[in-house]
């Protein structure tokens, strides 16, 4: 465990929270895309199922049950709790296109061909793009509110600290997987576009609205 | 091989 791993897994966490808290106090989920906190719960079931067959640590069971339970949650808020303030006119992403090729993709290229190994594999190529639905509601609507903005970039904060950490274990650990890296690549690229626009706009006090 | 499951990750 090295600080780049330790403050990504802090990020991450800070993001769901972030999330779930703005949707509580509000008492809103709008601007929120349920369908990326669909996949999200998605990813994180297919990627967990190994705290069934194996221990690695009290932090890292306690982390990934923390995880799926926020996940769920957060779905449960958005399609049951508070429903009515979803704006499922908004949230038109076809998640189908996400889902089919990325598991064609985690049954040809993966590091084992066995179930697990290759729902792990799915979990870890979708998670790379779970977030597209988000994006694709901002800039259908043209704006988010900055609560929003602070959720996606602590989630892309978490992506790119995860890139630093796995150099570091290249070097020091002789530590290596193509599959995570490529994958953690693509996903941080996808929030490139934003994290220009949170600094330029957000953190300028501006809400992040796009041109028309 | 050089290649290692990061399992161990979140």
């Amino acid at each position: 465990m090295n600080i780049f791993r330790l403050t990504g897994d802090l990020s991450h966490l800070a993001a769901i929270i972030i999330l779930l808290l703005k949707i509580w106090k509000t008492r809103s989920c709008a601007g929120i895309s349920g369908k990326s906190q669909l996949l999200f719960a998605l990813v994180f079931t297919t990627r967990y199922l190994d705290l069934f067959t194996s221990f690695i640590s009290l932090y890292n069971t306690s982390m990934k049950l923390i995880y799926v339970a926020c996940s769920y949650a957060t779905v449960y808020l958005i399609y049951m709790k508070f429903k009515a303030t979803y704006d499922g006119n908004h949230d038109t992403f076809r998640v189908e296109f996400l889902v089919v090729p990325v598991g064609g993709l985690s049954f040809l290229v993966n590091h084992d061909f066995s179930p697990l190994e290759i729902l792990w594999t799915f979990s870890i190529y979708l998670e790379s793009v779970a977030i597209l639905p988000q994006l694709f509601m901002i800039s259908k609507t043209g704006e988010a509110e900055t609560i929003t903005t602070h959720y996606l970039f602590f989630l892309g904060l978490y992506r790119a600290l995860y890139l630093i950490n796995w150099i570091w274990r290249y070097y020091f650990e002789g530590f290596f997987d193509l599959i995570a890296v490529v994958a953690g690549v693509v996903q941080t690229i996808l929030y490139c576009d934003f994290f220009y626009l949170y600094v330029t706009k957000v953190l300028k006090g501006k809400k992040l609205s796009l041109p028309a | 091989h050089h290649l290692v499951n990061t399992k161990d990750e979140l």
